[in-house]
């Protein structure tokens, strides 16, 4: 369902070239639950944007649904990626002059539902995330655990088949945590396909597969 | 060497005030270690935000190194704040224009410390949590553990006396997470006091005083 070949991922900030990915190869198989754990910098967000089509490889091949990607139009790559893909953000990455209705929305106004379904499905996310009495607030009026709820509301709101997401519990509290978790575990079960980057034990252990990255390479991949 | 009495603490957000804090006390001795705990929203950013001078209450008394700040002008609570606290944020708050060394240097040069040493003694931060090679960066082109430890470098470069870290280890892995908390318990041991607000049982562990929030309002505070 998602696959990179041979990607290497170089950025090159004024005069040094930073390698952030080398020679990655990783096949991402429907209905798998991966964590992918590694050192701060060692490429995790990186591999993470290039499967999800938010960022392009230097050099090697990705896979999404079984299209090249690089042969597909822009508007194809955004197309695919709105139906079938959700991604929850390091950064969170919300709109600050939209409420966390608005943010949570966006998803479905770009797939083209009407107002009144987009509304309704909107707010039951926020209230599975446990914002329900948040939905008003901008995100400079939440807290950072708050934040990171409506970015992962935003993420699972169009109910995507396949779903990032980069460190999700990163700013929550156990309990909070927990339940975000069992939403995942769910989703999972219900047939979706989980990548989270995590530094969390307790994310990982309920993975089905586990991938280490370090200095941008994979150092262990224990498969299904 | 902090102090809240009485603090309550309401946003208003339009039509529907939010209470974050509700009649919260707590003293906090020179010398302690304190890892404040809570679900995400209970009020602890905003307990540390009022306790670091940082945000106002809406009533109460706020003393800081034995100043009731309320008393004190503008200019002399930034005075007090930048000689002696020093704050992590949640979020971070880098700036964007800026490099690693330059958002590194600013408090040093607040307060008036020459070029030449500025530069030395913002270095040397940035190696002690292991950004040495990437001082030339700007905050966009950092990985998200990477601008935590960045911002952690910016709040301890003065030497602060108070240091505050709002979920410091947040983005960050188990190994880099451990080095940054040996970091904040060697500073302990030379005598600073040392505020966190984590959700991590190991930071919490290391503390010497837990206090745990719920819903705006100190629910447990384990003193000496
Ligand atoms: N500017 C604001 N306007 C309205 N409400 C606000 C504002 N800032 C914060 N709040 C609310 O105040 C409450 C406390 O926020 P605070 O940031 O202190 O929580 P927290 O304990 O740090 O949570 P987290 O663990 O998620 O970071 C939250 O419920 C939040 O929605
Ligand atoms: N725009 C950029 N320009 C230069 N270097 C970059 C850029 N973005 C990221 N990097 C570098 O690429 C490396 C990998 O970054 P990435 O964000 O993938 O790390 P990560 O594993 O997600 O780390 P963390 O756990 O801290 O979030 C880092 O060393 C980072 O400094
Ligand atoms: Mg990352
Ligand atoms: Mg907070």
């Amino acid at each position: 369902v998602a696959c990179l070949e041979h990607v290497t991922k170089v950025y090159s900030t004024g005069s040094v070239a930073v390698t952030a990915l080398e020679d990655v190869s990783v096949e991402i198989r429907a209905g798998e639950f991966i964590a992918i754990t590694g050192p701060s910098g060692s490429g995790k967000s990186t591999m993470m944007h290039i499967l999800g089509c938010l960022d392009r490889a230097t050099s090697g091949r990705v896979i999404l649904e079984g299209r090249d990607i690089s042969e597909v139009t822009a508007n194809e790559r955004a197309r695919i990626r709105n139906a079938r893909v959700g991604f929850v953000f390091q950064a969170f990455n919300l709109l600050s002059r939209f409420t966390v209705q608005q943010n949570v929305e966006l998803p479905l106004m770009y797939a083209g539902v009407g107002r009144r379904e987009r509304w309704e499905r909107a707010r039951r996310m926020i209230e599975v995330v446990g914002l329900g009495d948040r939905a008003d607030h901008l995100p400079q009026q939440l807290s950072g655990g708050q934040r990171q709820r409506a970015a992962i509301a935003r993420a699972l709101v169009n109910d995507p088949a396949l779903i990032f997401a980069d460190e999700p519990t990163g700013n929550l509290d156990t309990k909070t945590g927990g339940q975000i978790l069992d939403l995942f575990s769910e989703l999972h079960k219900q047939g979706r396909t989980i990548v989270i980057v995590t530094h969390d034990a307790e994310v990982a252990a309920r993975a089905t597969r586990r991938i280490a990255l370090r200095d941008g390479r994979i150092i262990r991949d224990s498969g299904w």
